[in-house]
């Protein structure tokens, strides 16, 4: 069915959905402060 | 998904029209085909035994060009002008606005040099009312304008005719994006076992810490 | 069946209004039910607000020991908790509001206040109680309800509490049980004094099978946006300003700590027994703070792993 197929086409082209070196960047940090904070946290719950 | 309801009565028609007709009169549909503004597939079409028989007729040229429309850019028409119809310029239009899509295919970033230099556009202001006017407003694309970088961000593009091939590879990435899928929730599912077992343990060792601490207050007193 | 709750028994309610049960009990209202468009008014005018505190009325009925909220609406005014009486400036703005609802045919009267807290969570400061006091003097049935949008953002559920406050000088028989919350430092004054004063009421909720319908609908517009938004990028202030508050709070207890020293062999068991309790709350909000970080970390990580590994 050629109208699914060019759909699928279309949502398949959409990934990935972000690509680029700043995402890596803002989202490795946004994770490292979390891990942060749970450390944070650990030594608070010690 | 829009364009695809917007553009499944016209393509009804035309391939209603295609199968009652043959020869020069075909032609003539297969140019009202591709220059119809609400159109951007071709694959129905193309299906069309009498548009198949066209091939080595007097009338090939009219398929070419369908073929055309159907997986090929602008630059790839002006290569193969001198084999291919004279183009009105609806038609022209057309295959500009299939073009981006086509780009949009491989890059989601399409910088303004190429844009321009793949739809022969010689300024910005006139490749920024064509991206707005003809691509966006008509919906086979949506995305951001970004005068300061000079490059076209696409959200979304819809999809165009799959060529010969393609569907390989979409499986492929459809199969991937399963097993991805697959994996986390089998991830999603051991880490909350995990989390079940390590609360187990956790209210078992503050129960013995209790009772040792109780065990010792009685022992003081 | 569940539409039956809209229908408005005019009858009903006037005798209900003149038996005034709840005279006689002040813990007679132990229910609320509030409606699902009410619940999203509510909701949206508080995140509006920002950080500014705001105020509106809600609308409904009673049902015995419930108090059915079927409709809200905000008023004009801002910074409830910084003034004694916000409401004075809305008076006006409620009398004509209450009138042209009749004339459009809605029958329910206004049954209570709602008023948001972004940031330090569900309670009734003193203005709060004051306020709701004189409300319980002469606009029985009245409830107040505090929401907290700040907070609704991080925990990734409605923040929200219904309560009533007792009469001057009643002393509750039994200590309730209420669910730990966090409260800031500058603010656990302002609720330690007055928390003895209201307690809280059940909340459910309810809709319509049209709402039912058109949230399907809604959802369906909104899944993207829902999807994409991201606590962690939302609510960075709020995230910074309780871990300042959490690094405040230990300070105090380690302040404590030091002084209670030698007034630990004095003091004995008892002064021991408020320092862990002070402690465990501690732990128990920087437990909650990284239990909502790592909520919001763990969807972004689901998100990034389902569309952003995939390639062509």
């Amino acid at each position: 069915e050629n109208s699914l197929l060019r759909q699928v086409s279309s949502l398949l082209r959409r990934l990935p959905a972000i690509e680029s070196e700043k995402f890596q960047d803002d989202f490795l940090m946004e994770y490292n402060d979390t891990l942060l904070i749970t450390y944070l946290a650990m030594f608070t719950n010690c | 998904m829009d364009i695809e309801q917007k553009q499944a009565e016209h393509i009804d028609y035309f391939v209603k029209q295609a199968s009652n007709l043959k020869g020069t009169a075909l032609s003539t549909v297969i140019v009202e085909a591709t220059s119809h503004p609400s159109l951007f597939a071709f694959s129905e079409i193309i299906a069309a035994s009498n548009v198949l028989e066209l091939e080595g007729t007097e009338n090939s040229a009219s398929l070419d060009l369908l073929r055309m429309f159907a997986y090929g850019t602008w630059s790839e028409y002006k290569s193969a002008a001198d084999r291919l119809p004279q183009l009105v310029p609806d038609q022209v239009l057309k295959l500009k606005q299939l073009t981006v899509l086509t780009l949009a295919e491989t890059n989601k970033v399409l910088p303004y040099d190429l844009l321009m230099q793949e739809l022969d556009v010689t300024n910005v202001r006139e490749l920024e009312d064509f991206l707005i006017n003809d691509c966006m407003y008509v919906g086979i694309v949506r995305g951001k304008l970004d005068q300061l970088r000079r490059c076209f961000e696409v959200q979304f593009a819809a999809g165009r005719d799959l060529r010969p091939g393609q569907l390989g590879s979409m499986i492929q990435t459809l199969a991937n994006w399963l097993s991805t899928s697959e994996n986390l929730l089998v991830s999603i599912q051991e880490k909350i076992k995990w989390a079940d077992t390590m609360s187990e343990i956790d209210k078992k060792h503050k129960k013995e810490v209790d009772e040792r601490v109780e065990e010792v207050k009685k022992t003081l007193s | 069946a569940s539409d039956s709750i809209f229908f408005y028994d005019e009858a009903a309610q006037a005798k209900f209004q003149q038996e005034k049960p709840w005279a006689n009990d002040p813990h007679y209202f132990k229910r609320v039910k509030i409606s699902a468009l009410a619940l999203l008014k509510m909701v949206v005018h508080a995140r509006s607000g920002g950080t500014i505190e705001v105020m509106g009325l809600m609308q409904g009925k009673t049902d015995r020991d419930a108090i059915i909220v079927m409709d809200a609406f905000a008023l004009p005014v801002e910074g409830t908790e910084t003034r004694v009486n916000a409401q004075a400036d809305a008076y006006e703005y409620m009398v004509d509001y209450s009138q042209t609802n009749k004339q459009a045919g809605r029958l329910e009267n206004v049954v209570g206040w709602y008023h948001s807290h972004p940031g330090y969570g569900c309670w009734l400061s003193g203005i709060d109680v004051s306020t709701q006091m004189l409300n319980q003097q002469y606009q029985e049935p009245f409830l107040a309800v505090v929401i907290d949008p700040t907070r609704t953002v991080s925990a990734g559920k409605v923040e929200i509490g219904a309560f009533r406050t007792y009469p001057e000088g009643y002393k509750p028989p039994d200590e309730p049980v209420s669910e730990y919350q966090t409260i800031p430092l500058n603010k656990i004054e302002d609720f330690g004094v007055h928390c003895k004063q209201y307690y809280a009421l059940d909340i459910t909720y309810f809709k319509s099978s049209l709402d039912c319908h058109l949230l399907d609908l809604l959802w369906n517009k909104y899944w993207v946006n829902t999807l994409s938004s991201s606590p962690l990028l939302g609510n960075g202030d709020y995230v910074a300003g309780q871990i300042s508050d959490l690094a405040e709070k230990i300070e105090q207890a380690e302040n404590q700590l030091a002084h209670s020293r030698f007034g630990s062999l004095i003091g004995g068991p008892l002064r021991k027994k408020e320092e862990e309790s002070q402690l465990t709350k501690i732990t128990r909000d920087s437990a909650k703070i990284t239990v909502e970080q790592v909520h919001g970390l763990m969807s972004q990580v689901i998100k990034d792993i389902l569309f952003n590994s995939v390639r062509q």
